[in-house]
């Protein structure tokens, strides 16, 4: 464990509470794509199965629980509880688009073909553009409420954190992975325009719109 | 190359 990999979860931990809780308290889930959020659960599904095969630290287990726990309560929030208030007609990314592919190159290029090792592989290409439905949707309302931004800013941050985190393993461990390194990169690149218009507008107090 | 030992990494 290093500074980077821990403010990386913390980081990721912040994202996933901050959105639970702007539902739970607005009780409105408006400007929120549960299309990513049903991606992030599906991520979280098949990266931590690994809970039921081997032990690897009480932070490790209580962390990946405490995210599974939140992603499928966030997704029950959004089509279940505050259904009313979900905004389907602007959340209308094809997740076939991206499940499709994702599944596909996970089968193509992984370090092993074994049954968890796809399933991970899988889990870490999904979570790399599992944001797209999020992003797409602020695009077609053309704004973004302040609490969502704070959301997307924690999340973006937590997995350029471990780009550095990687930097430091490479360094320190001499531990790479190279699936990883290169899916966090897309990751962190496709946040770079929602990151520019964070500093420049929501970081001086404005309102997040793109350009009408 | 990779370090194996399981996903030590959320």
């Amino acid at each position: 464990m290093n500074i980077f990999r821990l403010t990386g979860d913390l980081s990721h931990l912040a994202a996933i509470i901050i959105l639970l809780l702007k539902i739970w308290k607005t009780r409105s889930c408006a400007g929120i794509s549960g299309k990513s959020q049903i991606l992030f659960a599906l991520v979280f599904t098949t990266r931590y199965l690994d809970l039921l095969t081997s032990f690897i630290s009480f932070y490790n287990t209580i962390m990946k629980l405490i995210y599974i726990g939140c992603a499928y309560a966030t997704v029950y929030l959004i089509y279940m509880k505050f259904k009313a208030t979900y905004d389907g007609n602007h959340d209308s990314f094809r997740l076939e688009f991206l499940v499709v592919p994702v599944g596909g190159l996970a089968c193509l290029v992984n370090h092993d073909f074994s049954f968890l090792e796809i399933l991970w592989t899988f889990s870490i290409y999904l979570e790399s553009v599992a944001i797209l439905p999020q992003l797409f949707m602020i695009s077609k309302t053309g704004e973004a409420e302040t609490i969502t931004t704070h959301y997307l800013f924690f999340l973006g941050l937590y997995r350029a954190l471990y780009l550095f985190n990687w930097i430091w393993r490479f360094y320190f461990e001499g531990f790479f992975d190279m699936i990883a390194i290169v899916a966090g990169v897309v990751q962190t690149i496709l946040y770079c325009d929602f990151f520019y218009l964070y500093v420049t507008k929501v970081l001086k107090g404005k309102k997040l719109s793109l350009p009408a | 190359g990779q370090v194996t030992g399981g996903k030590d990494e959320l």
